[in-house]
């Protein structure tokens, strides 16, 4: 008899309407975009769980060192690129009605070598991120290197999205020649 | 036609926090 009945989604009482065969609803509620999300602050420990609406919110008050511009397209500039050890650049773009979060993050291996990372993730669903593409650029001295891709919905991880080298890759010697006084600009634009 | 120059913010590093972890 469970075969032929449909059950509700188990965040129906968040907002999901779906209702599907006891066999679906797993792998639906996998996915389901009223399920709650993490905080998506890269290399945090902040065990923090909410819905979409409450993500701003909570990095506005938990995590005050994250700055919120306005603007399609700004300049992110990443302050001392060059202190030893991993860290994060973080802040939050807002513009066309919604807001990303870019990244820079820089990486060591095991031999001392430095990477880059640069990324954008939209505070919002996949379906949503389709709608928008994002440009990142560093210019100076007669160079200029150029990432375009569609920002990653919020149930992305970034740090999946680094290990699979989709986002902006570069290394401490492409980043020294863009950057002025251990300071590296990065044009963000973003579009519809 | 006037250019316009995109807003710039100052972004600091944040100590990545699971390298901290990994330290312990």
């Amino acid at each position: 008899v469970a075969n032929f009945v449909l059950f509700p989604c188990r965040y129906a009482c968040m907002g999901c309407e779906i209702t599907l065969p006891h066999t679906e609803k797993a792998d639906h509620e996998e996915v389901c975009e009223f399920r709650l999300y993490s905080c998506p602050c890269p290399g945090t420990v902040c065990k923090w769980q909410g819905t979409m609406d409450a993500i701003m919110p909570h990095l506005t008050k938990m995590h005050e060192y994250i700055t919120t511009i306005e603007g399609e397209d700004i300049i992110f500039l990443a302050t001392s690129i060059n202190l030893v050890g991993a860290y994060d650049w973080v802040m939050i773009q807002s513009c066309l009605g919604v807001r990303f979060m870019l990244v820079l993050q820089k990486q060591e291996d095991h031999n001392g070598g430095q990477q880059f990372f640069a990324v954008v993730q939209l505070l919002g669903t996949s379906k949503e991120a389709e709608n928008f593409a994002y440009r990142l650029e560093l210019k100076g001295n007669r160079r200029r290197l150029t990432w375009e891709a569609t920002p990653l919905p919020i149930h992305e991880d970034i740090a999946k999205a680094i290990k699979n080298r989709d986002c902006l890759t570069f290394d401490a010697n492409t980043a020294l020649l863009f950057a002025e006084n251990d300071d590296l600009s990065i044009n963000v634009v973003i579009t519809k | 036609r006037t250019h316009r120059v995109p807003k710039e913010v100052r972004v600091e590093p944040q100590k990545f926090a699971e390298e901290l972890i990994h330290r312990l």
